[in-house]
């Protein structure tokens, strides 16, 4: 399998320790402090073995994100980076170039701030551009941020933000196996916008050594359904609907991209 | 006492709550959803019986700060405030007009986002710029977002980004009165950058009623100084320096608005 995942959000929202914290390697560095002026793509890619499948995984940071002033232009480079990897295989289709390597962005994570009111203009402007490029799966970051209630209360904003601008977000499909599958995987359906916590620090808990956050009052912990939909985002996008994004980015986006560029 | 305190940071950082926390009272409404499209002032006040003073307390919010897309222009609106303050006292002081209540702002509270990175291009340059008219006080906001060893790092990048960049903070005086209450002064003076937490439910821990938020993994306490400096920020503000932060704008801000006005 090769998964191209791009991770879209402003600095300090956690992206590197949630990508660390998925796949159990350290393929995002904690880059420190000084933030570049413009949004800068840059892609690493890992070879892992996930559930049982080999995995060729890539993943596109988006450093600057949001993270000027004058936010206006971010989306420009992110844009041009997603049409130029479709151009690239079209370009292989069409035998004018030699292989390259196939980076289309099979979905993109978008990180939204946990401030318990609702989506930001920036947000739902650029989630809306994004989403008519590449499957979008907002996430909320740092959901430790939040209480229970804070979190139902903000998702059920979120979603009614995200439909009220129209923003098509990737819809997880339902699972039509046996009656265990399609619970879970409603389940697991009815926690988007997932609320993701991430940790780069092991704790033992219990005897078990896990992933977690450990503050004054308590350890928050990444793997723990009751704490944070970690679990959910995991395994709804690396192991039941892997081959769903995959097809959506050939299906849609690609075949969309082809067609417009064919047209000109 | 008259005590005119700005709240300045983006929208769902928790200042209205922290504000209420600090006072007991409602002056902050929880405003949902809508974020303005450019930022604008809005004032209020309330009587208040604080530490055994009669305070009439006059908080200055700032929605739309920092919200938008392209935020080039958001401290503008805030500068001609508070520069309109000091003019309303010069006129006054000269006798060119009656008198009208005086809200010069004594101190701003500018809510630093928790990343756990260092400060973002934006607090930089306006964090410097305030602090050329108005004691500035940096909280860290949603303190309980980090661990212990994630906030000390934090503070310590921040002081580092405050001294490299040249930004004039307030600074609390030494107290030199008994050995006890200089060591105390001492202890919370080492805290800053305050990291704050406020909360707006009421627990019972212990038998008693406090304010705090509950997670599933424990219950953060917005009076624990293990759990956050609040203490620290509120005894420091409103107990031990309440008089210097109204003399330094008296002595410093306003005469160097009156110096450069009657130059011209
Ligand atoms: N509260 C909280 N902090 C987190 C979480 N994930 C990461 N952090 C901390 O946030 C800071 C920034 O994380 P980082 O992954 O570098 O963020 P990035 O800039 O978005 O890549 C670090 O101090 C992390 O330990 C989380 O889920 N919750
Ligand atoms: N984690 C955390 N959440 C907070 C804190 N203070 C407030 N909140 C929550 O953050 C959300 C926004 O708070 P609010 O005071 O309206 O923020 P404002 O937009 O900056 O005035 C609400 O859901 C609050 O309950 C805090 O100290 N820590």
């Amino acid at each position: 399998f090769i998964l191209t995942i791009m991770v879209v959000g402003k600095s300090g929202l956690g992206k590197s320790t949630l990508i660390n914290s998925m796949f159990l390697t350290d393929i995002c560095e904690y880059v420190a402090s000084i933030a570049p002026k413009t949004v800068s793509i840059e892609a690493k890619s890992v070879s892992l073995r996930e559930n049982g499948i080999n995995l060729l995984l890539t993943i596109v940071d988006t450093p600057g994100f949001g993270d000027s002033i004058d936010n206006t232009n971010c989306l420009i480079p992110i844009i041009e980076f997603l049409e130029k990897q479709h151009d690239n295989h079209l370009k292989l289709e069409l035998g004018h170039s030699t292989p390259v390597c196939d980076l289309r962005v099979h979905c993109c994570l978008y990180f939204i701030q946990p401030t318990g009111h609702s989506l930001k203009p920036l947000d739902i402007q650029f989630m809306k551009t994004l989403s008519n490029k590449v499957n979008i799966i907002p996430v909320i970051a740092k959901a430790d941020t939040l209480t229970p209630e804070e979190r139902t209360e903000f998702k059920t904003q979120i979603m009614k933000d995200i439909t009220e601008n129209d923003i098509k977000i990737y819809e997880f499909p339902n699972l039509l196996g046996d009656i265990e599958e399609y619970k879970q995987n409603k389940l697991f359906k009815s926690k988007v916008p997932f609320a993701v916590m991430g940790a780069n620090t092991v704790i033992e808990i219990n005897g078990k050594k896990v992933r977690a956050r450990k503050y004054a009052w308590g350890t928050a912990e990444v793997e723990n359904l009751e704490h944070c939909d970690f679990v959910a985002l995991k395994s709804m996008l690396l192991h039941k609907h892997l081959q769903d994004v995959i097809d959506v980015t050939d299906n849609v986006f690609y075949l969309d991209y082809k067609r417009n560029k064919l047209a000109q």
